[in-house]
């Protein structure tokens, strides 16, 4: 179990250790604390490098020191001839002897303690991203005000995620912009407009100072759009480096800015707006478009009117007109009604005459009825023809919708009297 | 007919017969409507009609159409008191509406009614035809129709027939008069009714119109006294208006 202090004694000390003899002790302390180990006593046999007898001191792969010769204090207020401290919780230390102690070294005396590490302050990397707070046996990191401390306890950022854009135009910013922004953050925004618009991103090249990327072409910090499949960037580098405009071809996108530890640049800022999606102008035959415009576009609204002689049914309804909104899919609605010819249908037919079968009944169709002859003729004269009109009747140029008339032929006998006079 | 022959119904398809009680023809104006004299309906207010046959043997009234009166108009001028020993025929003259309408076709068909205006106006020595199954000079009545051309005279060449024990100065006569007839050729008994058929001035293919209805005549054989429908055209054209139901408008 570790301990926080110890004692490390020479075989047979105080007494001449034994010839060709190593042995090796294990220190540890508990986690957080570093092993402060000196030697009171020491007395082996001195070589060049300590290459007959020494005691070594070794922490992980790094030796720390190794020892050999005698020591006295130089300090006539303390017994302490060595002393090591390393920043580690474990410590090797390890006695050897070779063949011949002929002059009865009596080798070392050693004490070993756990002491607190400044992490904050002992090592080369520093521990935290911003505030480092040491304590006995460890340390904690701290974050300046609007900052958080990430999951891994040392890295402070920014919370600068979800947000989400809904209006129609809008103009996003790094935090902090135009100041530089925070590092080691991760700042997730979503522009989410209705179904039926594209988001359009612009960015001025000057609104857009990022650090740039490494030699090897990576951003260290990076801004990203994300649109469904799609994804733009990353995008790094004192102006921004993409097209200026960017038509995402959805109406979500998604804004992510990464940073790293560090980095002094400003930021970025763009703007957005919600293209709505075209509708095709259908060249609809027999049809007039209210308004007429070159281009329509998501929630326009058209008038359609049919031409004359046209119309448009729904069920058993037949109108001129009807009205077609321009949905979100880029489709209109209504699109299956047409304007499609006025059928007058069959002519009522009339006493004593008729009209022959039509090809058909459109608009612009015409039939011809006919009287009986010779006992019936027809009351108007050239009031037989008529034309089907764009309201669905049939109609003669003198009587209108009014069906003509078969009246009698009056006064005109078959066959002539031949009186026999007397 | 005195002075007529025997024709067909082709000849007169206007021609309309009153079988008996009446005994007598009409002229066909209409669809609906048949002129007669006011004499002829004054005591049978729903008189049976046939018209398309020349025949009227009741064998081959089957093949005629049997015309139904629905009302009949009296002209208000009619004299209705004087029926028993009736000297006056002014305003002799009637129309007959049908309850179904008559189907036309070469048997069967109307004559036209003139016009106001003066070319309808009869003149003396204009020819009319007139037809009929009433009496000739030898039979009371004929089951064939016979029919005759006869000149228009003068109203006096009526006034001075001189009946078997007919005083023709008791009579009336009035403009609403035509005499027409010469001597063996006129209407007579079982006549009463029809057209006296003038042809139409500048038509160029023979049309008639109803000049004049067989009314009355002291004798038959000379000259005859026809109502002169001209006088009537507004009556008859305004009773028919009033009359028809909205499908005929």
């Amino acid at each position: 179990e570790p301990t926080l202090h110890g004692e490390i004694l020479s075989p047979n000390y105080p007494q001449a250790y034994p010839n060709e003899v190593e042995q090796s002790w294990d220190l540890e302390v508990p986690e957080g604390y570093g092993i402060r180990l000196y030697f009171t006593h020491l007395d082996i046999e001195l070589s060049e490098d300590c290459a007959y007898d020494s005691v070594r001191i070794i922490s992980g792969d790094f030796e720390e020191g190794k020892l050999c010769g005698q020591r006295t204090s130089k300090n006539p207020n303390s017994p302490i001839v060595e002393e090591f401290q390393v920043p580690s919780n474990k410590l090797r230390v390890t006695f050897t002897s070779d063949f011949s102690n002929e002059e009865r070294f009596t080798g070392f005396a050693a004490y070993y303690v756990a002491v607190d590490i400044d992490e904050c302050t002992d090592f080369v990397d520093v521990p935290c991203s911003h505030f480092c707070n040491n304590f006995l046996g460890g340390y904690f990191c701290s974050c300046p005000p609007e900052y958080f401390l990430h999951d891994d306890m040392k890295t402070c950022g920014v919370n600068c995620s979800g947000e989400v854009f809904t209006e129609l135009i809008g103009e996003i910013t790094s935090p902090n912009y135009p100041s530089p922004y925070p590092e080691n953050s991760r700042c997730e925004y979503q522009i989410l407009l209705e179904k039926g618009f594209q988001v359009v991103v612009t960015m001025r090249r000057e609104d857009f100072d990022v650090e740039p990327a490494d030699s090897e072409g990576n951003c260290p910090d990076s801004l990203v759009f994300v649109a469904g499949d799609r994804k733009f960037g990353p995008y790094c580098g004192n102006g921004f480096p993409g097209p200026l405009k960017i038509e995402t071809k959805s109406n979500t996108l998604d804004v992510i800015f990464q940073t790293d530890h560090a980095g002094e640049q400003k930021g970025w800022k763009l703007r957005y707006y919600g293209d709505p999606i075209p509708c095709p102008k259908e060249t609809g035959a027999h049809s007039v478009w209210e308004p007429d415009k070159a281009k329509y576009v998501f929630k326009d609204v058209v008038k359609i009117t049919c031409m004359e002689g046209f119309e448009v049914v729904q069920g058993n309804v037949g109108s001129t007109s009807f009205y077609s909104t321009c949905q979100n899919n880029g489709q209109w609605s209504n699109s299956k009604l047409k304007c499609q010819p006025v059928d007058c249908s069959l002519p009522e037919s009339i006493p004593h005459g008729s009209f022959e079968e039509p090809a058909n009944t459109l608009f612009g169709s015409v039939i011809r009825y006919t009287c009986e002859e010779p006992y019936y003729s027809m009351q108007t004269e050239g009031g037989g023809d008529y034309r089907c009109t764009g309201n669905g009747s049939w109609v003669n140029e003198l009587l209108g919708t009014e069906l003509p008339l078969c009246v009698p032929v009056c006064g005109v006998p078959s066959e002539p009297f031949v009186g026999t006079q007397r | 007919i005195f002075g007529g022959s025997r024709t067909k119904i082709q000849s007169f398809p206007w021609q309309v017969y009153f079988p008996p009680p009446s005994r007598a023809g009409g002229a066909l104006i209409d669809e609906y409507w048949v002129l007669t004299a006011a004499h002829v309906v004054e005591n049978n207010p729903y008189p049976v009609m046939y018209a398309g046959t020349t025949s009227v043997v009741t064998s081959h009234l089957a093949n005629a159409q049997l015309l139904t009166a629905e009302q009949v108009f009296i002209h208000p001028g009619w004299d209705m008191d004087s029926k028993d020993s009736r000297k006056n025929f002014d305003n002799d003259i009637a129309l007959v509406r049908l309850k179904e309408p008559v189907k036309m076709g070469p048997m069967v068909s109307p004559i036209c009614l003139p016009s106001n205006s003066v070319e309808f106006e009869p003149l003396e020595g204009e020819l009319g035809l007139i037809s009929g199954w009433g009496r000739t000079e030898k039979r009371q009545s004929v089951n064939q129709l016979m029919g005759a051309k006869l000149p228009i005279v003068p109203l006096k060449k009526c006034q001075e027939v001189e009946g078997d024990g007919v005083n023709i100065k008791t009579y009336v006569f009035t403009d609403n008069m035509i005499c027409a007839g010469e001597k063996g050729t006129d209407s007579c008994g079982g006549d009463s009714g029809g057209a006296f058929a003038v042809q139409h001035p500048h038509e160029e293919n023979p049309k008639f119109y109803v000049a004049g209805l067989v009314s009355w005549g002291a004798k038959c054989g000379t000259y005859g006294i026809y109502t002169r429908v001209k006088n009537y055209v507004d009556w008859i054209v305004q009773t028919m208006q009033e009359n028809s139901t909205p499908s005929e408008d």
